[in-house]
């Protein structure tokens, strides 16, 4: 159904093709099948596919460099699908735990990398057209006020506001402003430093956190800010099975 | 139909999609 081909700074190519919900990870140059996965409710799992058996065996090293260039590519098409916004649909990233982790072991190739559907996404974190109201009409409200100064000034007090309306909710089912450490994932001061700051969490247990983050105007989350924040998320809710992040 | 498209990222990663 689809198919979409990253060429990195350097000039090499890797391709990702999509059918349904499989998607097939190949060396731009060989054509050589790196990975093959599909998506499932429990994230992406590996398909077998068939290897040479002539292939040659690789180091460890090299599947290291291979595993990195993988997710890099993996990255650039994610930012990729999530900054087309005409299209239906919310991009998805979905790899082991391993994968974002700088330095750790490569083990486990399952990839996925596409968009889901809004009806999939309402399944999975359930508030989400719910923070998606609050944020609009809080913005809306604000900009009526007027006074603000800057837009900077601007999207902090919408924050501001959007934490306090959740805040006020006092409902277990939504976490509003809070800081975890990058390394380990423990709960800090809110906006301590070293910290990853969190605008709203949605935890849907027993299997999923939701993570909202708030952009106004042009300000868009980057994929390596939407890795970190996923991994003090991992650290803090270790075991679940799918990690969510949104860009608001 | 077939569509193409061809996006620069900010990582300066080229990325060419072709949807069938």
């Amino acid at each position: 159904d689809e198919q979409h081909t990253v060429t990195a700074p350097d000039g090499t190519r890797t391709v990702f093709e999509t059918s349904g919900l499989t998607q097939t990870i190949r060396d731009g140059g060989s054509g050589e099948i790196l990975s093959r996965s599909r998506l499932t409710t429990s994230g992406a799992e590996p398909e077998a596919f068939f290897q040479s058996a002539r292939a040659p065996q690789r180091l460890p090293r090299e599947l290291k460099r291979l595993s990195d260039r993988i997710l890099q590519a993996a990255i650039s098409l994610f930012t990729t699908e999530a900054i087309r916004r005409n299209r239906d649909g919310t991009a998805i990233f979905a790899a082991p735990a391993s994968e974002y982790i700088p330095g750790d072991a490569f083990n486990d190739r399952a990839m996925w990398v596409g968009a889901v559907s809004q009806r999939e996404l309402d399944r999975l974190c359930p508030r989400n057209a719910e923070i998606q109201a609050l944020a609009k009409s809080t913005a809306a409200e604000v900009r009526a006020l007027g006074g603000y100064g800057t837009e900077q000034n601007f999207g902090n007090i919408v924050h501001r506001i959007i934490a306090h309306k959740i805040k006020s909710m006092k409902d277990p089912g939504l976490i509003a402003e809070v800081s975890y450490a990058a390394e380990t994932g423990i709960g800090v001061h809110y906006s301590s430093g070293q910290s990853i700051r969190l605008d709203v969490l949605e935890p849907v247990r027993p299997s999923t956190v939701c993570v909202y983050d708030h952009k106004m105007g042009k300000a868009i989350l980057r994929a390596v800010r939407a890795v970190d924040i996923i991994t003090a998320i991992q650290k803090h809710y270790p075991g679940m099975r799918n990690y969510i992040m949104i860009e608001v | 139909s077939t569509t193409q498209e061809e996006v620069v990222t900010a990582d300066g990663s080229r990325v060419l999609s072709i949807r069938i």
